[in-house]
């Protein structure tokens, strides 16, 4: 559907849950960290898996919040700027609920965001002086 | 900003890049002004231009709006999730999620809290992906991989025209102003390009 600006969209669309983005489940998995077990986190595990966090695509994942989502997670919050705590606190979730590209953020296991940036290279960045001439 | 791997690129003898719409979308001269208006973002800081052309069997860059599964392997997930995806140098394959609704023109900042997504922003990143940029840690970038509905950001960051002229030089006629500042993000990947400051 296209609206030609802000104006001409119907008053039921400003509704909020009137239309719920599929990721929107992930709020039920706020505070959920290594070791527990729920529904949806499988769920998860495929929306990690499809933008480059969890190489490996099992034929099912399961409810298991095990080592490689908490990986997949510290890497996402890294990418992200956020804190690396490995679990789904309130900032991260309300990042990936957030409408984005459908692109991977890691391809080939490879990455150039954050997390594919070594700490030599940022020491070297944050000790790097100019002057202007 | 970051590079698929590899570093795909269009190959130096394409400067001149085609583009043309699905022809069953049936687009509006609109709609189809938003992606002009998105091209020339990115052809103001390279020397790359962009022209609409009829044929899209033959186009460089097709574009086209799909819905689920359309055949490419990543289908499309209703609206918001995920709005759009492109392919690296060379496939100039540009798709979008025809489920969202795509708001054209003017400000959509005071519709934040609706499904309403702003077409130009999400084109303005797409084409970074078909010209060889992947996605970037800097949330000012125009490659940053989210947008908030009813959030519009256009403008390239120093981050993206860094990283884009990197890959194809810049445009003689770009003044080296950017909209908006950000910190270099990053290497590239086994690239042996230079990085040049």
């Amino acid at each position: 559907t296209f609206f030609l600006n802000i104006s001409s969209i119907p008053p039921w669309f400003v509704i909020p849950d009137v239309t719920k983005s599929a990721w929107d489940i992930f709020q039920n998995l706020s505070g959920c960290h290594a070791g527990d077990k729920i529904d949806g986190i499988s769920k998860l595990k495929n929306y990690f898996n499809e933008f480059g966090y969890i190489p490996t695509s099992p034929a099912n994942f399961t409810d298991d919040f095990d080592d490689a989502l908490e990986s997949a997670i510290k890497t996402y919050q890294k990418n992200f700027n956020l804190n690396e705590t490995g679990q789904l606190d309130n900032d991260t979730l309300q990042q990936i609920i957030k409408p984005r590209c459908g692109n991977a953020d890691i391809v080939n296991g490879s990455t150039t965001m954050n997390s594919g940036k070594t700490s030599s290279y940022n020491t070297t960045i944050a000790h790097f002086h100019t002057v202007g001439h | 900003y970051a590079f698929f791997p590899g570093t795909p690129r269009w190959p130096a003898n394409m400067l001149d890049l085609t583009y043309a719409f699905l022809p069953g979308n049936s687009l509006t001269d609109d709609v189809k002004a938003v992606f002009s208006r998105a091209f020339v973002k990115w052809s103001t800081v390279i020397p790359l231009t962009f022209t609409e052309i009829d044929s899209y069997s033959t186009a460089d860059i097709r574009i086209g709006f799909f819905v689920g599964d359309h055949g490419d392997g990543e289908p499309f997930d209703g609206v918001l999730g995920t709005l759009a995806h492109a392919f690296s140098p060379p496939s100039g394959r540009f798709h979008l999620d025809g489920d969202e609704n795509w708001v054209i023109s003017g400000d959509i900042s005071s519709n934040s809290g609706s499904t309403a997504i702003d077409l130009e922003s999400v084109a303005v990143h797409e084409i970074g992906h078909v010209l060889g940029l992947g996605h970037s840690s800097v949330e000012d970038s125009i490659m940053y991989p989210t947008i908030s509905s009813g959030t519009r950001k256009v403008e390239l960051a120093s981050d993206d025209i860094e990283g884009i002229q990197i890959l194809y030089g810049s445009n003689p006629n770009y003044n080296g102003s950017s909209s908006t500042t950000s910190t270099n993000q990053s290497d590239t990947n086994d690239c042996s390009r230079p990085h040049v400051i």
